[in-house]
């Protein structure tokens, strides 16, 4: 009977990710591969390709201004004394992050979504499920993006775009910092080779979390997790007969997904206080108190 | 409660990320 259980929890969250998930690795694979029937991205590898990206990707890469009184990205008034084409290139990566920042949302609100389907969730204390989204989502998130990414750059607006990994690592700091790391992250975590559905009982490892701080129901928590953990370790042995260490190496790179988020947060926060741009609410909510 | 308003809208209620 147990057997039967995992296979069955495999499959509901299989399809809850599949479901609630706009990209996923098979498809960002097709499209970096060039094995798709849909144009291919348009190549973003400097401000000018970033421009028209931003014209013909509008309505995915369509950035809201989250600025509150204290003045927008486009307060010219901020920077008196800088060149024009400096200042262009400062609102730009602006938008970028305000790009980032789009995406990061949408992708949380997925991960809401799916998380409610994960079979157990909901019957969480709802203080409990709002804990396990704030402490997880990054975590998810920057697992989700190693499918977008190859060593030479990230798949963006839905597919539509590709943003090359030179490009963004030469714009200012902490701009040009910021997507390294997951890049480095990206390499190693792709090596693993997951497929969708090893991915999917990843991602609900990960936010069904039972050592999340602030928890009020930890071992309800201990228990979902123990059932998820359980059916990745039996589907990671079945999927990949051949590769009896994927499950420890699996793990270990739950550390690894904690520091990055603990870098992500503090370059957040450095930019938070140093630039002149806003955060998204939702995003605010998360990072505030967050470690 | 009140500190994470929009995650206990997102997890009750379906919300699009354009109505955040």
């Amino acid at each position: 009977p147990m057997e039967a259980d995992h296979k069955i929890l495999v499959k509901q969250i299989h399809e809850a990710y599949m479901k609630n998930f706009n990209m996923n690795k098979a498809k960002a694979r097709l499209i970096l591969t060039g094995k798709t029937s849909t144009p291919q991205p348009l190549i973003i590898h400097d401000m000018e390709t970033f421009q028209l990206a931003e014209r013909t990707l509008a309505v995915h890469m369509v950035s809201g201004d989250y600025a509150e009184s204290d003045g927008g990205v486009g307060d010219r008034q901020v920077f008196p004394a800088v060149a024009c084409e400096e200042l262009e290139q400062r609102e730009a990566e602006a938008r970028l992050f305000h790009c980032c920042q789009s995406t990061s949302v949408e992708t949380v609100t997925e991960l809401t979504e799916f998380a409610k389907a994960v079979p157990g969730f909901q019957s969480l204390d709802l203080n409990d499920q709002v804990t396990l989204l704030k402490y997880g989502v990054y975590e998810a998130l920057f697992t989700l993006l190693a499918s977008c990414m190859n060593k030479d750059g990230l798949l963006v607006a839905r597919g539509g775009g590709f943003i090359t990994r030179e490009f963004l690592k030469s714009l200012r700091r902490p701009f040009g910092d910021m997507m390294e790391p997951k890049f480095q992250f990206a390499t190693r975590f792709n090596a693993l080779e997951l497929d969708d559905s090893d991915l999917a009982l990843f991602v609900a490892a990960i936010i069904c979390c039972g050592d999340r701080p602030g928890l009020v129901d930890v071992s309800l928590v201990e228990q979902l997790q123990e059932s998820i953990v359980q059916a990745l370790r039996l589907h990671l042995l079945a999927n990949h007969p051949d590769d009896t260490f994927l499950f420890p190496r699996l793990l270990q790179k739950l550390a690894d997904l904690r520091e990055l988020v603990t870098e992500h947060a503090q370059l957040v926060q450095e930019i938070k206080t140093n630039e002149d741009t806003s955060l998204h609410p939702l995003l605010q909510e998360i990072y505030r108190d967050m470690y | 409660k009140e500190k994470h308003k929009i995650l206990h809208q997102l997890l009750q209620n379906s919300t699009s990320p354009v109505d955040l």
